[in-house]
């Protein structure tokens, strides 16, 4: 999806996405 | 596992062969953590069981911007515990895997 971003740290790739409503009201 | 607001969660299915897992964590209790952080976003990241160490992608975490220098302690727990669990799970069952 467009909101995700994908970040670069010392050689590991990070994938941001946004977290489905769902899941965060889960716990 | 003491519950430190975060939540770590395999990212695809495990196929158990390969050493490289892919998991995703999210903040889930806010207020459990001490510093500022996007708490509606869920990072995904590879993490290699014989190379990688939770202390070290936290701290990578920590200098992209994703938490506070305060956190990466409780990032890297998050991240430990769901990593022996899937060690665990591993070895409990490699012929279904």
């Amino acid at each position: 999806s467009s909101l995700t971003q994908v970040v670069h740290s010392a050689g590991r790739r990070f994938i941001v996405s946004p977290v489905p409503e769902s899941r965060l009201r889960e716990s | 596992a003491e519950d430190t607001g975060l939540r770590v969660e395999l990212a695809e299915e495990d196929d158990c062969s390969n050493s490289s897992l892919a998991l995703r964590l999210w903040v889930e209790d806010p207020k459990k953590l001490k510093g500022k952080h996007k708490d509606n976003e869920a990072i995904e990241f590879s993490f290699n069981l014989e190379t990688d160490t939770p202390e070290e992608v936290a701290y990578e975490m920590v200098r992209s911007g994703f938490f506070h220098e305060s956190d990466s302690k409780a990032v890297a727990k998050s991240i430990r515990d769901r990593v022996t669990l899937i060690k665990k799970t591993r070895e409990k069952k490699p012929a279904s895997c």
